[in-house]
């Protein structure tokens, strides 16, 4: 929709349903047009080509947040993650050990998940699969006492880095919530400087609703990273050009399939690029 | 909120006289903002403005007093008609044992679903069986097989090294020799792009000729909605839609693309995790929440 096009109130409006149709904010393409037409008057473009160039390094800025890589240590480095339900936390945990296997990290799960049927099960399975024990108790049992005994086995064992999988819940549950910070301040008694991660774990296909997940979580236990997954699938995940936008917090990994190969550092180019495409 | 905001754009009028095409055109602004907050899918807002404007420039809002109101009331007229009039019950009748499917994206809750209709219809006085046809995710077999235990419901046993369609058929058997009259099937989570997992599920269709092929979608989905739904129903055909997650702040307006897609009614709602926490679907509490 770009060549040789001059820029008319059509393309702007084709233009507006393609960043709209990936689920970017309307709030956020407004803002985002506003800064396009600054650019348009003051490079004089005026044709299609550059507009879509100029077009993108604006929504790169937004999602291209300056943060120094995760360093994964000092060990043992904890790693909580949390989400709303069915998102993927517990795939990405096993993604994620998967890499730092990889690069000789030794890794320790911690089965916080205390509620959801089989998902003790699930996080043994892939523990059995990459190798990794698990820590856990009882269906049922307290959440924060497993991540206590996790943090505990990990001082003992000389582990790497700890990957603390949470039970997924809705970020209105006021109950909740106060669960998962209980969860954090458990962790953050036993080593001060931990989480040193709290990565919120969002799904591609959800909307606006993942603006509300990302501020609610981060107020809850500020959120150090974002993992957008099932990008392997046709939603681009525009939301996060919002969240990044507003909240400023890097995009760590994209999560594109249910192997535990299927996670990828998170490119902001080519992340631009997906929206166009 | 949508009336709060429709009243903003009137009250500029008090005192002007008659409503122009104008200030029609600022209503639905205001509109085609609030539903496309709400996750309705562009095109669908398209349609949607075009219909509602048709009755706004009509003699209703025209002269009324209280122009915002009737706006908000056209809206939510076509909303409830969009989402379909009235609740659809689950369709049983016929030879038994009668099969029911569930199917959908990954995490979208068909496992926790398929829990809970069986629990609605023990409830209600049916024998159903659950079937855990999902092989691929790890320790699903185990997370139906406990749901079905808090269920009171019996569950087909099998560890997962057969084919799926391979389960549906010998489950549905068991059901037949234990008098069990529903077969739930439980699938494995899929991408509608996924040919051959797409052509898996015609498989199991093939085989287990389920009378419901419930197409089970997150509330919180957002524009990509209008896609999957539809390709999920031109590679299988839904019979239905159920609606999970919606007891959070999700506007739901997924809802309202599915619907305009596939024109299949939206059965049941998900409103929480345990497995009381399923409730038949009437239009009109969505239709207030999708308006915000
Ligand atoms: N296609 C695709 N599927 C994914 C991806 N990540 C996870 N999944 C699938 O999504 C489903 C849910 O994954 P889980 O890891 O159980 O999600 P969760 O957030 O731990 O779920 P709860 O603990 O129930 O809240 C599973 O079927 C996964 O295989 C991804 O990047 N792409
Ligand atoms: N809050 C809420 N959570 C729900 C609802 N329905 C299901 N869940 C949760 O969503 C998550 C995913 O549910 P599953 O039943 O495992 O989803 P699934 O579609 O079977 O997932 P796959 O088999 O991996 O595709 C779990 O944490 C469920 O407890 C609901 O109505 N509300
Ligand atoms: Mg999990
Ligand atoms: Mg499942």
């Amino acid at each position: 929709i770009f060549r040789k096009r001059k820029i008319d109130d059509e393309l702007l409006e084709e233009l507006e349903e393609l960043l709209v149709t990936g689920d970017i904010s309307v709030s956020c393409v407004t803002e985002i047009f506003e800064r396009l037409k600054k650019e348009i008057k003051r490079n004089a473009i005026s044709d299609g080509d550059a507009l879509k160039e100029a077009l993108k390094s604006i929504i790169l800025e937004m999602v291209d947040i300056d943060a120094p890589p995760i360093p994964w240590a000092p060990s043992p480095y904890i790693c909580l993650m949390a989400g709303v339900n069915g998102v993927g936390k517990t795939t990405t945990i096993a993604k994620l050990a998967n890499i730092l296997k990889s690069q000789g990290k030794n890794p320790l799960f911690v089965a916080s998940d205390t509620f959801r049927a089989a998902a003790i099960d699930q996080l043994l399975v892939w523990g059995k699969r990459l190798n990794i024990p698990v820590i856990h108790h009882q269906q049922g049992a307290d959440p924060s006492a497993v991540a206590y005994d996790g943090i505990e086995a990990a001082i003992k064992r000389g582990v790497d880095v700890v990957f603390v999988d949470t039970a997924g819940r809705l970020h209105t549950k006021v109950n909740l919530m106060e669960e998962l910070k209980k969860i954090r301040r458990v962790i953050k008694k036993h080593i001060e400087d931990a989480p040193h991660e709290t990565l919120l774990v969002l799904d591609a296909t959800n909307g606006q609703n993942a603006l509300n997940q990302a501020r609610q979580f981060n107020e809850a236990t500020p959120i150090s990273g974002i993992i957008l997954t099932k990008l392997d699938g046709t939603a681009k995940g525009g939301i996060v050009v919002t969240i990044a936008n507003e909240l400023k917090i890097p995009i760590r990994y994209i999560g594109i399939g249910e192997k535990m190969d299927d996670l990828e550092p998170f490119s902001p180019k080519l992340f631009v690029d997906a929206l166009f495409s | 909120n949508l009336q709060k905001r429709l009243d903003a754009v009137f009250k500029r009028l008090k005192g002007y006289g008659r409503l122009t095409e104008e200030n029609i055109q600022d209503a639905l602004r205001e509109v085609r903002l609030a539903l496309l907050e709400a996750d309705v899918n562009y095109k669908v807002v398209k349609d949607f403005i075009k219909r509602i404007k048709e009755r706004a420039v009509g003699s209703e809002v025209m002269e009324s007093l209280t122009p915002g109101q009737q706006v908000v009331k056209i809206v939510h007229d076509e909303l409830i008609e969009l989402l379909g009039r009235s609740a659809s019950p689950l369709s049983l009748a016929g030879r038994t044992p009668v099969v029911i499917m569930l199917i959908g994206l990954q995490g979208s809750g068909k496992t926790t679903t398929s829990a809970k209709i069986a629990r609605f219809l023990k409830k209600k006085g049916r024998r159903p069986y659950l079937v855990p046809a999902d092989v691929a995710r790890p320790a699903a077999i185990k997370q139906l097989m406990a749901l079905s235990g808090q269920a009171g419901v019996d569950c087909y046993e099998t560890e997962a090294k057969e084919p799926p369609q391979e389960i549906a058929r010998k489950a549905i058997m068991q059901a037949s020799l234990k008098g069990l009259d529903t077969v739930i099937i439980d699938t494995a989570g899929r991408l509608h792009i996924d040919e051959a997992l797409m052509g898996e599920l015609r498989a199991m269709k093939e085989t287990a000729s389920p009378q419901e092929i419930l197409f089970v979608a997150d509330a919180m989905t957002g524009q990509d909605a209008v896609n999957i739904a539809r390709s999920f129903d031109e590679a299988v055909g839904i019979t239905g839609i159920v609606l999970t997650k919606i007891e959070g702040d999700a506007r739901g307006g997924a809802a309202l693309s599915i619907r305009a897609v596939t024109q299949k009614p939206i059965k049941f709602i998900g409103v929480g995790e345990k497995l009381n926490d399923l409730e038949v679907f009437y239009p009109d509490r969505l239709a207030n929440r999708i308006l915000g």
